[in-house]
C-alpha cells in the first residue's frame, strides 16, 4: 500500500 | 589502531546492518569511526558513529577510508567469541584490516586479515532536522509491534500525538492497531518502564515499509531503548544509542527511511 519514496529526494550528494 | 573490550559489540553492530547494505567505507579519524551507506534500492540509509571512548585504546594519526564488504567483515567477526578483546589494525599501504582476537583469560589468540576494497562511495549530506515528534520506547516493544503488524500488512502508519503513539496496518486479512500511551507505566528493578516517552511539537502521521523497519530492529540488542524521530515530509530516523562497557554513551547507529505516500 502506498508508493515508496526514494531517499535521494531528501538527502543531497555532497 | 583500535582495541575493543568485547568483540561481540562490534559483531552486533555489523550484524544489524549487513543485510541492508553490501559495501561501505569506514571513515576513521582521531575522534572515531563513521560509516554511512544506502541500501541498493535507495530507500533507506544507515549510519553509525563509534566514538573514541567505545574503545579501550584508540589512535588514528591520519584520516583513513577503509572499503569494506559487509558479508566478509561479518564472517571474520563470527570467528571471535563475544567476550574476546579485539584489536583492529591497518598496515601501510592500507590494503588490509587485521583482526586480533584474544580470549578473556588470554589463553587463545587468533588473527584474521580482511582484504580492503577500493570503493567510490557517494556521500550524502544529512540535513540537521527539527523533528516534530521524538518517541522513545523499549526496543523489544518496537520490535514486537513491527513483527506483529507485518503478519497483517506490508506497511505501517505511525501516528504520534501528545497523548499516545499508534502503529497501524491494513492487509488482505484485516487490520491491526497498537497504541502506546505517553508516560511511565511502572517500575521494574527500580528502572522506569515507559510505554512511550513522547516529545512533540506537532502531531505527525506517516507510513513506512515494514520490511525495512524489521531490518532496523536487528539493532535491538545494542540498547534498551529505541528513539524514533518523525517530521512531516522528512525520512524517519530510528536511532539506537551505543554504550561502552562502562555504560557511557559512545556512539550511535541510525537508520533513515523514506516514507510511503498515497497517490
Amino acid at each position: 500500500t502506498g508508493t515508496q519514496v526514494r531517499l535521494d529526494s531528501f538527502f543531497k550528494v555532497t | 589502531n583500535a582495541l575493543i573490550k568485547q568483540a561481540g559489540l562490534l559483531k552486533k553492530i555489523i550484524d544489524a546492518i549487513k543485510d541492508l547494505i553490501d559495501e561501505a567505507t569506514l571513515d576513521c579519524d582521531n575522534d572515531g569511526i563513521y560509516l554511512q551507506a544506502m541500501d541498493s534500492s535507495h530507500v533507506s540509509l544507515v549510519t553509525f558513529y563509534l566514538k573514541k571512548n567505545l574503545f579501550e585504546k584508540y589512535s588514528c594519526n591520519r584520516n583513513l577510508s577503509l572499503g569494506i564488504n559487509m558479508t566478509s567483515i561479518a564472517k571474520i567477526l563470527k570467528c571471535g567469541m563475544s567476550d574476546d578483546t579485539l584489536l583492529l589494525e591497518t598496515n601501510n599501504p592500507i590494503d588490509i584490516l587485521s583482526f586480533k582476537f584474544e580470549s578473556r583469560r588470554g589463553h587463545k589468540l587468533s588473527q584474521f586479515q580482511l582484504r580492503l576494497m577500493n570503493l567510490e562511495m557517494e556521500r550524502l549530506s544529512i540535513p540537521d532536522t527539527e523533528y516534530s515528534c521524538i518517541i522513545e520506547m523499549m526496543c523489544s516493544e518496537f520490535s514486537k509491534v513491527c513483527h506483529d503488524l507485518a503478519t497483517i500488512g506490508d506497511s505501517m502508519t505511525i501516528t504520534c500525538t501528545k497523548k499516545n503513539v499508534t502503529f497501524d496496518t491494513t492487509g488482505d486479512l484485516g487490520t491491526g492497531i497498537v497504541s502506546l500511551k505517553q508516560g511511565v507505566v511502572g517500575s521494574e528493578n527500580d528502572e522506569n518502564v515507559y510505554a512511550a516517552s513522547i516529545k512533540i511539537v506537532k502531531p505527525v502521521s506517516l507510513s513506512f515499509s515494514l520490511r525495512y523497519l524489521i531490518y532496523f530492529t536487528k539493532a535491538s540488542s545494542l540498547s534498551n531503548k529505541v528513539i524514533l524521530h518523525m517530521g512531516e515530509e522528512v525520512p524517519l530516523m530510528v536511532e539506537y544509542k551505543i554504550f561502552n562497557t562502562y555504560e557511557e554513551e559512545a556512539g550511535y547507529l541510525r537508520y533513515f527511511l523514506a516514507p510511503k505516500v498515497n497517490e
